[in-house]
């Protein structure tokens, strides 16, 4: 069986919000090293790949591997029953029909229990490979999550050049274009404002924006973001969680000229 | 005109 505790149901909640707009359904996949989810959008375009370890639930218990077929929408509207601050536990049986979340309020004066049903996903897992990016850059997230929506105004898609310079965003459209440099910052007393570029060789890749704009829904769960990128492979956006949790996207560049 | 490309021309099914 699973069971697993979390100190708030603000990080499922988040969770959640993050990932419905590229998934409808998906399977949460439950052994003992904690709960992932690996998923594509309709389109094949981008995926998501996220990992809550055992270390951020307490307690943590889950006997054998057990796959949660979930319809995001169903679990959004019993998870808006949580509060933020609610501790909120998972249970399951090992082969079931329904998942258990039960919200307590701090004070445990009010206990809320839902059953939701969940249902049989036929998902097709793909392999992610180790991959030594020629770039990464950790930015605020809500630096990046301003920089998609202020392009997305002008275009469909971005292009992002990171070199010696630092790292650029550009854009053309109908309108006109635009065009947004970061370089490397470090404040010691907020280091949430850093902005770090690592890089082994220069790289130039374009994306849809409509994705980076989907990804951005994850701000809330961490202060910074990871962009990982070599030319020709997926770039990755990483917001990484307390405890080596994470949530990874990962989205196909254009193509061709 | 740049096309989309496809994430599972990337990774492989397993």
């Amino acid at each position: 069986m699973l069971e697993a505790r979390l100190e708030q149901a603000a990080l499922l909640k988040k969770v959640v919000d993050a990932i419905k707009e590229l998934v409808q359904e998906c399977n949460f996949d439950c052994n003992d090293s904690g709960i992932g989810l690996q998923a594509m959008d309709n389109s094949h375009v981008a995926l998501v790949s996220m990992f809550l370890k055992s270390e951020s639930f307490s307690p943590f218990r889950c006997d054998r591997n057990i796959a949660l077929g979930i319809n995001l929408n169903a679990l959004q509207k019993v998870l808006r029953a949580a509060q933020n601050e609610d501790i909120l536990t998972l249970k399951a049986e090992d082969a079931p029909d329904v998942v258990n979340l039960v919200f307590e309020n701090a004070t445990a004066d009010r206990i809320s229990e839902y059953d939701l049903k969940l249902m049989d996903i036929d998902q097709e897992h793909l392999g992610i490979p180790d991959t030594d990016y020629a770039a990464q850059i950790s930015m605020p997230s809500s630096e990046f999550q301003r920089i998609t929506r202020d392009l997305s105004a002008i275009s469909e898609s971005v292009t992002i050049e990171c070199n010696k310079e630092g790292v650029s965003f550009a854009c053309e459209g109908d309108i006109g274009k635009g065009n947004i440099k970061l370089r490397q910052y470090t404040n010691v007393d907020k280091p949430a404002e850093n902005v770090e570029v690592n890089m082994t060789e220069p790289v130039a890749l374009t994306f849809a924006l409509k994705y980076l704009g989907n990804f951005c829904k994850a701000s809330g769960l961490s202060e910074q973001v990871r962009l990982c990128l070599s030319n020709e492979v997926p770039l990755m956006v990483e917001y990484a969680l307390a405890n080596n949790s994470y949530i990874r996207f990962y989205l196909a560049p254009k193509i061709g000229d | 005109k740049a096309g989309q490309g496809n994430i599972t021309s990337f990774f492989k099914k397993q």
